[in-house]
């Protein structure tokens, strides 16, 4: 039996707003942690790590750890039908075929509930290593979806070097270059306006722009978004879903044949 | 010119 209450419903609806375009179908593994997901792209390119921890929910039950194989555009869809506001509780049946979805209106005047039709996923689980960063970027998660999309009307690649100047993002296509330097700045007036730039050593890398592109839908989760790189390591791009957890989207790198 | 690479070049599987 699995019964997961959630009272800011909304987050769910931006959660898998940020997920449906890069991953078709997936696994959800429910556990005494939490409810969490690992996903990668058809083409293999970008993994998605999604956790919400249990200690978030108002109310967590999980008697024993359960994987709900869904169709993410379809349970996008159903959670589109929840209001903002609305409290939502995922249920499910320990050898359920199927999942529901209840939503309650904040002053509980309306109550609806969606079942969804569960199925079978094939899907292998990485080990992601724990990784020594050699720079670490936090930023307006506004800023750098405008970026990467600016960056996209010109090229199809970004570069993103940190360097003593800052962080820069460059492209180039058949029109011209472009080049916008981010520097370290914390004298803002919300700590959320900040752009943080920690570095052990400088680091150059080249990823796919439609997929950084991807990944900025979950721009309405977090004001800030973290980007974590290592020469010849996938990029993590973070965003926090709001105290109880993340989104990490890893982007495997464009290397020089 | 560069390649994509793919994360199961860098994470395997458990």
């Amino acid at each position: 039996m699995l019964e997961l209450r959630l009272v800011q419903g909304g987050l769910l609806k931006k959660v898998l707003d940020s997920l449906k375009d890069l991953v078709n179908d997936a696994n959800f593994d429910c556990s005494a942690t939490g409810f969490s997901l690992q996903a990668m792209d058809s083409s293999h390119v970008a993994l998605v790590a999604l956790l919400l921890r249990s200690e978030g929910f108002e109310h967590y039950r999980c008697d024993r750890n359960l994987s709900l194989g869904m169709n993410l555009s379809n349970m996008a869809k159903m959670l589109k039908c929840a209001g903002n506001d609305d409290i939502v509780t995922i249920k499910a049946d320990d050898a359920a075929d199927s999942v529901t979805f209840m939503f309650e209106s904040p002053n509980q005047d309306k109550i609806a509930d969606f079942d969804m039709k569960l199925m079978d996923i094939d899907s292998e689980h990485l080990g992601i290593p724990e990784a020594e960063f050699q720079a670490i970027v936090r930023m307006p998660s506004a800023e750098f979806a405008r970026i990467c999309k600016d960056l996209s009307t010109i090229g199809d690649t970004v570069v993103i070097s940190v360097t003593k100047e800052g962080v820069k993002f460059s492209t180039r296509g058949d029109i011209g270059t472009a080049n916008i330097v981010c520097r370290h700045n914390t004298s803002v007036d919300k700590p959320e306006e900040a752009t943080i730039i920690e570095m052990e050593e400088t680091v150059s890398l080249t990823f796919a722009l439609r997929y950084m592109n991807s990944f900025t839908k979950a721009t309405p989760l977090a004001n800030q978004v973290t980007i974590s790189l290592s020469s010849d390591l996938p990029v993590v791009v973070e965003y926090k879903v709001a105290e109880m957890g993340h989104i990490r989207f890893y982007l495997a790198p464009k290397i020089e044949e | 010119g560069s390649k994509q690479s793919t994360i199961t070049r860098f994470f395997s599987k458990v």
